[in-house]
């Protein structure tokens, strides 16, 4: 039951509410592209 | 508790561009033929700590030719690359340097390069003139015919073929042939080489002098060629790497001659 209980905790954790606006950081890699891609 | 694993690098983050910097710059110091290449994307990057101050990085790096010739002095800075529709050449590259005590080496390195898709050119500039073969006869014949026209009207050194860089033939409206080659002067001038050609070797290492010819032969609907050759003056090799094996000389036997 305690484990039901703390993946139910997690779950309406994980349901909070981001800030208007939030933006993800851009992933790490591939990085910007310098000239074009081919 | 033991200190958090510090975030992964990212593929532009400073240290990632540095490393980058450093693995282009050994790139080219030791490539032996072709152009000189510029970074266009860091694609990924690994670090492997391997104590203090002591880094293993794994970088895949995303390259594009520049129009300076592997054997030229120009500083990359000042190379630009070769656009989209003069038929880019992209070099794809997987390095492994070490970081030590913030400076750079590079470990190993393994690079490929290949030409955009001809499909890629002709969607977007139809009329734009491909890459060809660099054994096309029609390339041969007309390297051949630029260098003996020069060598024919120069009153400097006899120049000798070392390696064609890129060619490129053009049907429509007219039919042109474009191609660009390294050279190298000979012991011979112009004068001497009509008596003796086989006579006529490579300057030795510590007198060479190296340049680059760009040649346009139109075959239709007349018969024109024009030939530009820059020789680049001697240059000290650099001391890590010995002018024989400097980039971009491939000594053609001696005596071989462009005919």
């Amino acid at each position: 039951s305690v484990a039901k209980r703390a993946v139910a905790e997690a779950a309406q954790h994980d349901k909070v509410p981001r800030p208007v606006g939030f933006v993800p950081p851009p992933p790490p890699c591939p990085g910007k592209i310098r000239h074009f891609d081919i | 508790v033991p200190a958090a694993p510090s975030a992964p690098l990212g593929c532009d983050d400073p240290e990632s561009e540095a490393a980058a910097e450093a693995a282009v710059n050994y790139i080219n110091g030791h490539s032996h033929h072709g152009y000189k290449f510029a970074l266009n994307r860091i694609e990924d990057i690994r670090v492997v700590p391997q104590g203090p101050n002591n880094d293993i990085m794994f970088l895949e790096l995303d390259l594009l030719e520049t129009t300076c010739p592997i054997l030229s002095p120009t500083p990359l800075a000042n190379c630009s690359v070769r656009s989209f529709a003069e038929h880019a050449v992209e070099g794809d590259c997987d390095v492994k340097l070490q970081k030590l005590d913030g400076t750079f080496s590079v470990l190993a390195s393994k690079c490929h390069s290949h030409a955009d898709s001809a499909e890629d050119i002709v969607k977007i500039c139809p009329d734009c003139p491909l890459l060809v073969s660099l054994n096309n006869t029609e390339v041969l014949e007309t390297v051949s015919a630029a260098l003996n026209d020069y060598n024919s009207k120069t009153t400097d050194s006899y120049l000798r073929l070392l390696e064609i860089g890129r060619a490129k033939i053009q049907f429509h409206p007219a039919h042109v042939v474009v191609t660009e080659f390294a050279v190298g002067a000979t012991n011979c001038t112009a004068e001497q080489a009509k008596a003796n050609v086989e006579a006529c070797q490579l300057l030795p290492e510590d007198q060479s002098n190296f340049g680059f010819c760009t040649a346009t032969m139109v075959k239709r609907p007349s018969q024109d060629l024009k030939v530009d050759c820059q020789l680049y003056g001697h240059q000290v090799p650099a001391p890590d790497i010995p002018l024989l094996s400097r980039p971009g000389v491939t000594y053609i036997h001696p005596g071989h001659d462009t005919s």
